[in-house]
């Protein structure tokens, strides 16, 4: 079976979802934001 | 009581230092969020006593581990720049870097 | 040629010869060369000269019991002399397997050796496959080895215990976990923004926009290129997506960052 038809995994798929998200938030966070 | 005065005194130069400067803040609240879902993920594993699909959780660990330590070199590249390299240098390895990890994590987790 | 067979392990017996053998069948349905052994540990050595220019491609002795197809193989030595190319082989009853030795005793069947000379660009006429000896055995084989068992007797039932599946944990633990990262991610997005860590403040303009907004969308694109990665794609698909993607992106993003360090 995938990863995703597993329930175990859902939490570490979903860990992996929002790490990756908040890193793109952060990224163009820190590329607009200055450092003062 | 002295120890309790360093730590005082420790604490209060951090927080004068990472509240002028608004990246710095970006970054150490990101690196205690990704903490926080390592100790969300160790504990679904103690819950249920069991680590399987055992290759999904090194995944969801290490992207946290992983993001965590780049975050770190990132921060240390914050401070005074040496004179040969540019400013930009750094942001982008850590961006060439992270995709690197995103890509193996999600790979490795299949 | 000079087909023969000779006993190297003990002085006192005489070679046997058997001639000329062929492909051809034999006249009258002769019976091969029986040799009675008694000796358990008798070297028996078949020897024959076959024409060099017409060596085959597979020489075998096959020493054994074909009705219970129980044989062995053996290769022989060949020495090339000018225009002939002996061959023999040497068959050491001492290194014959005990299951055969004890098949043999059991059905009191003479052990048969067969020669297979022959190659595939033969024609199957000039290739031969015969029994050239019989072995009689004339002594006690030991049938108290406990751990050989009989080929044809019921063998001992097989069990094999398969790994259960792993447990999997039940979904409304798994939602409620998934629930809490989700809520973790979102409050890692909001004290971003009310800490005034995310301020958004140095947002570039002209060139320095597009440059950004090139930056970014190359990010993205190579995060989604990752997860329809996970999704199933294929690894090459996803290498010259990347490919696609890297090469405008790392243009637009190396200006940017330029501009960022500065």
């Amino acid at each position: 079976p995938r990863s995703w038809e597993i329930s175990n995994s859902w939490v570490y798929i979903s860990t992996i979802c929002g790490v990756i998200a908040a890193w793109v938030f952060f990224v163009v966070s820190f590329a607009t934001t200055s450092s003062v | 009581t002295d120890f309790q005065e360093a730590f005082n005194i420790s604490k209060k130069a951090y927080f004068a230092q990472v509240n002028n400067n608004p990246r710095l803040k970006l970054i150490d609240t990101f690196c205690f969020f990704l903490v926080l879902l390592g100790i969300i993920q160790f504990a679904f594993i103690v819950l249920i006593r069991d680590n399987f699909p055992f290759n999904a959780f090194l995944s969801g660990f290490i992207i946290c581990v992983g993001q965590f330590v780049l975050l770190m070199s990132l921060r240390l590249q914050l401070g005074n720049s040496f004179p040969c390299i540019s400013k930009g240098r750094p942001f982008g390895e850590f961006v060439v870097a992270s995709l690197i990890l995103h890509f193996i994590c999600l790979h490795f987790i299949n | 040629q000079d087909v023969h067979v000779s006993f190297p392990s003990t002085k006192r017996k005489t070679s046997i010869m058997i001639g000329r053998v062929g492909p051809e069948p034999e006249k009258d349905d002769i019976a091969s060369t029986s040799v009675k052994v008694d000796n358990p540990n008798e070297v028996i050595q078949v020897s024959f000269a076959i024409d060099s220019s017409d060596k085959p491609f597979q020489n075998f002795l096959l020493v054994g019991l074909p009705s219970s197809n129980l044989e062995m193989t053996f290769e022989p030595e060949i020495r090339d002399n000018g225009k002939l190319s002996m061959y023999k082989y040497k068959v050491d009853l001492g290194t014959l397997d005990s299951a055969l030795l004890q098949q043999a005793s059991k059905s009191s069947e003479s052990i048969k050796a067969t020669l297979i000379l022959a190659s595939s660009t033969a024609k199957p006429k000039d290739n031969l496959f015969k029994e050239i000896l019989q072995l009689d055995l004339d002594f006690d084989i030991d049938h108290t080895d406990s751990s050989f068992v009989d080929k044809f007797s019921v063998k001992p039932e097989i069990h094999h215990v398969f790994h259960a599946e792993p447990k999997r944990v039940a979904r409304p633990i798994a939602l409620l976990f998934v629930a809490i990262i989700f809520l973790t991610v979102l409050s890692l997005i909001v004290t971003w923004l009310n800490s005034c860590a995310a301020t958004f403040d140095s947002f570039p303009s002209g060139t320095n926009a597009l440059y950004l907004l090139g930056f970014v969308v190359t990010i993205v694109g190579f995060e989604v290129i990752f997860v329809r990665y996970y999704l199933g794609t294929n690894i090459f698909e996803t290498l010259f997506s990347s490919l696609y993607l890297g090469a405008p992106g790392l243009l637009a993003s190396t200006k940017f960052l330029r501009s960022f360090g500065q």
